[in-house]
Order: structure tokens, then sequence, then C-alpha cells
């Protein structure tokens, strides 16, 4: 473990805190893309099968955990919660998802370490974590004011693809023989969908005013 | 034979 995947897992725990304090605290799920949440169940369910077949330490373990419990239960509160549900943006959230998930697992079949249920599954989840937040920033570009929890939520999450990067950067450079084609890429494609959220985040940061998405 | 890749990332 080095430090920027220490980072990126601290990054990514952050968002995933930061959406949980924006629901309870508000009681509000607005500006929030539900099929965004439902993709990263999915993705997280997906990836960790392997919590059945492989021990690696316990903090990957509880990390796994986590993130399979707070999803489900993110999306839980959206579609369930008696006060939540209601502030869901029903009408701006309309991104054709199944797509994603179909497209996904196609290429799963066709790129894949080792055709096994579990390599296949976990990379179907990798493709999948790459596009699953389309839906969010085109909620966010929908609905052009993003609240200040929101924008937090979706600069950490880009933070943690950022360092995941940089932590491949240092291991390819420090471990013998270290490549991950399959995350490496479909990671650079996934932090590449983030430039332009991060480039108006920044301005807004810079400017100490509202983040505003153009339309 | 091809070693059992471990996935040791989250």
């Amino acid at each position: 473990m080095n430090i920027f995947r220490l980072a990126g897992d601290m990054t990514h725990l952050l968002s995933i805190l930061v959406l949980l304090l924006k629901i309870y605290a508000t009681k509000s799920c607005s500006g929030i893309s539900r099929k965004t949440q439902e993709l990263y169940a999915i993705v997280f369910m997906a990836r960790y099968l392997d919590l059945f077949t492989d021990f690696i330490s316990v903090y990957n373990t509880f990390m796994k955990l986590i993130f399979i419990a707070s999803s489900l239960a993110i999306v839980w509160c959206m579609r369930f919660h008696p006060v939540v549900r209601r502030s869901y943006d029903r009408e701006l959230d309309t991104f054709r998802y199944f797509f994603l998930v179909g497209a996904s697992f196609a290429l799963a079949l066709v790129w894949h370490d080792k055709f096994t249920l579990q390599e296949v599954f976990w990379a179907f989840s990798i493709y999948l974590e790459a596009v699953a937040i389309l839906p969010q920033l085109v909620l966010l570009q929908r609905s052009g004011n993003v609240d200040n929890l929101t924008g937090q939520y979706v600069f950490f999450l880009g933070a943690y693809r950022a360092f995941y990067i940089l932590n491949w950067i240092y291991r390819y450079m420090t471990e013998p023989r270290f490549t991950r084609w399959i995350a490496g890429i479909s990671g650079v494609v996934q932090t590449a969908l983030y430039a332009d959220f991060f480039y108006y985040y920044f301005i807004s940061w810079k400017n100490n005013s509202k983040l505003k998405l153009p339309a | 034979p091809l070693e059992q890749r471990i996935h040791d990332e989250l």
C-alpha cells in the first residue's frame, strides 16, 4: 500500500461520507442520480465476489463491505425512505443506464484476464465503474445549480480516481512486472470524464462562488 | 499454469 493508493481509498470513503451526510442532514437527495448510485451498487457486488474466495487483508475486506453496504443503503434511501425519496429529481435522471450495463458486460465477455465467472465479473465491474458517473454528471448539467455537498461528493469521487492513477504509476515504477491494462485504461477513461466537472469546480473555488455548470 | 490473479486493489 503506497500513499497514493491510501489517499485514493480515503477520498473514495470521504465521498461516500459526504453523500450520506447530505442525505441525513438535509433529508434530501436532490441533485443525486439514483441511477449512478444503483450502478455503483452493481459495480461493488460484481467486483467483490472474491470476498468469498480470497482473503487479502482486514483493511481490504472491511473496505469492500463498507462500499457494498453504503451503496445499497443510499439506493434504499432514494427509493424507499419516506422523506428522502420525495426530493429525488426523477424527471432529470433519465439517462438510459441499461445500455451502460449491457455494453460493459459485453466488453467484459470479450476483454478479460481469464474466462472465469469471477474474472469476467471483475472486468465488468471495472468497465461499469468507468462510466457509472455519467448519469450523475448529466443530472448536474441539467439542473445547472449544484449544492455544496453534491459538488464535494463528485469532487472527492474524481480525486479518488486521480489518486489511483498516481498509485498505478508509482507501482509500475517500483514493482517488477506490474501491469494493469484493464484497470489502467478504464481508470484513465473514468478520470477523463471528470475533467469538465473539475474545470468548473476549480473556477468556482477560485472565485469563491457557487458551482454552476453551463447548460 | 496461470496463477489465479489476486485483485489487491479496491
